[in-house]
């Protein structure tokens, strides 16, 4: 958990409409990397459903270098900080 | 903007103008991604305004003094906060002791932007007793879904995986326009990176027909210092407008000088003036600003007068700081002219003037025995003979990661623009302050295109952008072109402010726009070198992209960049018909320095069955040399209309990298 940093997971467009079922989605794809469900969505952060599909994780470097090996993962990137201007 | 609506052409007492014709955006949707809202504001009254729009899908969320059932009106229709993607990051609870877990803005940015946009009318406003008049937001009638993804951490932060989700649910809420005055730093991220959360977020928006306006930076006057500079983003950057505040400075031997300067008063009436000048072989050092030593003895009951060349705020904070621990009585700071200005703590005396000013009171100081200074508190002063520039710090093209795709796009005031605030903002006065950025300019923008998409609620984000780009101001009331502050100050070219000025009563009617739809920003995500498999995500459908790669120039877009010209290069466009059905275009074409530009077909013939055309442009260089950039324009005219596009060209025959990489 220390070494875990927030990792966005990025899948595009959304494959259909339902935002329920694109959350469960996401739980699965991330259950995969870090062994369980209930891990999974202890390090969910967000999960983007209803504009495009991706999540936000707390993720450690491995795990987000696996995660962006699996299919329909477009990219997995960390996330970073903007500035009002 | 108790000056700015007038300055672009939207005096409320006008009928005439789109203010009246969009019924001030009544209808419409602007998402703001900021700081929050301090709902209180009377800048978010509801007077006056119907129900809900019917497409609105959003919620408001309680949370710390924020009340959803009170806290949100006709005006603010949702309000909700994202904040999980930074405290995971930030490793610590949020203090809030002086910020609120909860769409109320504890910083200001957020409402001053939200007020910019889309505030109520509210009269009798002013900021130190300068700027008075009624503040308003473009769109006086639209409404706000206000999502607070920046917090008042380490200065404002705000974390791309919060931006990301707010864009997600901004979406689902069913907003029309969404306002981001939020940047990143250089060296920028790709596109379809979610580094860049706004670009990716964007993307989605703009497909789903939602206009996105986003802030240039404000890392000017250097060169390639914009960003988000997606094509499918408008970027805009900051000017001054027709508005300034001096204020005199009289000397001992009466000649007077006008200064800038943003403070009460009362006049300081004839005090001993002082440079504090040092002795040895750098005389100058001590009457540094940012450096100033001063004793009590030296300095009390004095103005004292130093020099920088520091553009920041820091030297004349340092400085006014250091006066009047001395118990000095005023400042006269002289630097690099720029127009935006602050008041100094506790509203000490601090003036502005420039480096010839600053040398002309030097030298009275050094001829004169006991030199003597009157200063008298500044005055609002609008109109002729002032003329707008493009501000000091708004950032320039060309864009960085696609030198080919212009950016910014448009200009519109972002300098000492007056608005509401959330009371705990420190420079604030009574619910109201004076702030610059591009970060004021952006809601400007956003404004507009409420206005625009009431009036015109099946045009693209790209004909938005094509209306206003083509349709902005490129020289002042007077005919003359307009400036760019900078060292030294020149005529403003496309990198400064893209097609100009912003003209919302031009943009209404533009004639002709340059539309794109997904195709086309499939398209440049071809040119740009993505995979088949990510833009295929990227956009939700199989894209093979073609064998020959596309070319970025061919981009739909209202202006035309050429980083890089060699050999004659034929560009591709396309516009559409918006006006009158029935309309023959005739090119003007004005060449940048050394290229000879022809366009074919040189007419264009619209009826009820033509709507859209296409043309080409050849540029080829005159001389087989390297130049920096030259700029010209390509406008269609139809006696009515003049549908204006920038053209920027550079010549290169010695390459520092492969040019048909582009």
């Amino acid at each position: 958990a220390a070494n875990s940093q927030v990792h966005i997971v990025y899948l595009g467009e959304r494959q259909h409409d339902n935002p329920k079922l694109l959350t469960d989605t996401h739980h699965d794809l991330l259950a995969t990397i870090v062994g369980s469900k209930e891990l999974a969505s202890e390090l969910m952060v967000y999960s983007y459903r209803h504009g495009f599909s991706g999540f936000a994780a707390k993720l450690t470097e491995s795990q987000a270098q696996k995660l962006s090996e699996l299919p329909g993962v477009v990219r997995v990137i960390p996330n970073s900080l903007h500035k009002l201007q | 903007t108790t000056r700015s609506w007038d300055f672009l052409g939207l005096s409320s007492q006008s009928p005439s103008n789109i203010l009246h014709k969009s019924s001030m955006g009544d209808g419409v949707i602007i998402g703001v991604l900021d700081t929050g809202i301090w709902p209180e504001s009377e800048s978010f009254n509801e007077k006056g305004l119907g129900p809900v729009p019917s497409h609105w899908k959003g919620v408001c969320e309680s949370g710390d003094r924020f009340n959803a059932t009170i806290d949100c009106n006709r005006k603010i229709i949702g309000a909700r906060w994202f904040i999980d993607g930074l405290l995971a990051e930030y490793g610590k609870p949020l203090n809030r002791s002086t910020e609120f877990l909860s769409p109320r803005d504890a910083h200001g940015h957020g409402t001053h932007t939200s007020s910019t946009a889309a505030g109520s009318f509210v009269t009798n406003v002013s900021y130190k007793g300068l700027g008075h008049g009624t503040i308003k937001g473009g769109a006086p009638n639209a409404r706000l879904a206000i999502y607070k993804v920046c917090w008042k951490v380490l200065g404002g932060q705000c974390s791309s995986a919060d931006i990301l989700k707010a864009f997600d649910e901004a979406i689902h809420d069913g907003v029309d326009v969404l306002s981001l005055s939020i940047g990143f730093s250089i060296p920028l991220f790709s596109e379809v990176d979610e580094h860049d959360g706004i670009a990716t977020g964007s993307f989605h928006a703009v497909a789903r027909g939602i206009t996105v306006v986003c802030a240039a930076a404000n890392d000017g006057p250097s060169a390639e210092t914009v960003q988000n500079t997606a094509p499918w983003i408008i970027t805009v950057a900051a000017s001054t407008m027709d508005r300034s505040f001096p204020t005199s400075i009289t000397l001992g031997n009466n000649k007077t000088f006008l200064g800038l300067a943003m403070f009460t008063g009362p006049e300081i009436g004839f005090a001993s003036l002082i440079y504090p000048e040092s002795k040895g072989l750098d005389p100058t050092a001590a009457g540094v600003c940012q450096s100033l030593s001063l004793s009590k003895t030296m300095v009390a009951g004095k103005v004292v007068l130093c020099f920088t060349t520091v553009s920041r705020r820091t030297a004349i904070t340092s400085a006014s700081a250091a006066v009047k621990e001395a118990g000095g009585v005023g400042l006269i700071v002289a630097k690099n002219p720029s127009d935006v200005l602050y008041p100094c703590n506790e509203d000490f005396p601090c003036i502005e003037v420039d480096y010839e000013i600053g040398t002309r009171i030097l030298f009275y100081i050094r001829s004169t025995r006991s030199p003597l200074v009157k200063l008298r508190p500044p005055k609002t002063f609008i109109g002729k003979p002032l003329s707008a520039k493009v501000a000091y710090f708004s950032s320039r093209g060309p864009n960085s990661i696609t030198p080919a795709i212009l950016k910014p796009d448009i200009a519109a005031p972002g300098v000492n623009i007056l608005a509401a605030t959330s009371p705990l903002d420190a420079l604030g006065e009574g619910g109201y302050v004076m702030h610059s950025g591009t970060s004021m300019s952006t809601p400007h923008v956003a404004g507009i295109v409420a206005l625009l998409k009431a009036m015109h609620p099946n045009w693209s984000p790209a004909a938005i952008k094509s209306a206003l780009v083509t349709t902005a101001w490129r020289n002042g009331p007077s005919g003359l072109p307009i400036f760019a502050e900078g060292s030294p100050q020149k005529l403003a070219n496309p990198f400064d402010f893209g097609g100009g000025i912003m003209n919302p009563n031009g943009a209404a009617d533009p004639g002709l726009v340059y539309d794109i739809g997904k195709a086309g920003y499939m398209q440049y995500l071809c040119a740009r070198g993505y995979n088949n498999s990510a833009i295929s995500r990227l956009v939700g459908q199989n894209t093979k992209c073609p064998i020959k790669k596309p070319s970025i120039l061919d981009m739909n877009l209202p202006s035309i960049t050429i980083p890089s010209l060699k050999n004659p290069i034929t560009i591709k466009r396309s516009v559409t018909n918006v006006g009158a059905p029935e309309s023959i275009y005739r090119a003007t074409i004005e060449p940048p320095i050394g290229t000879i530009v022809s366009v074919n077909p040189n007419a264009l013939v619209f009826n009820s069955t033509v709507r859209k055309l296409d043309f080409t442009i050849t540029i080829s260089a005159i001389h087989r040399m390297n130049t920096g950039y030259y700029f010209g324009s390509l406008s269609w005219a139809d006696g009515v209309h003049v549908v204006r596009i920038p053209l920027s060209v550079r010549t290169e025959f010695l390459q520092p990298y492969d040019a048909n990489d582009d």
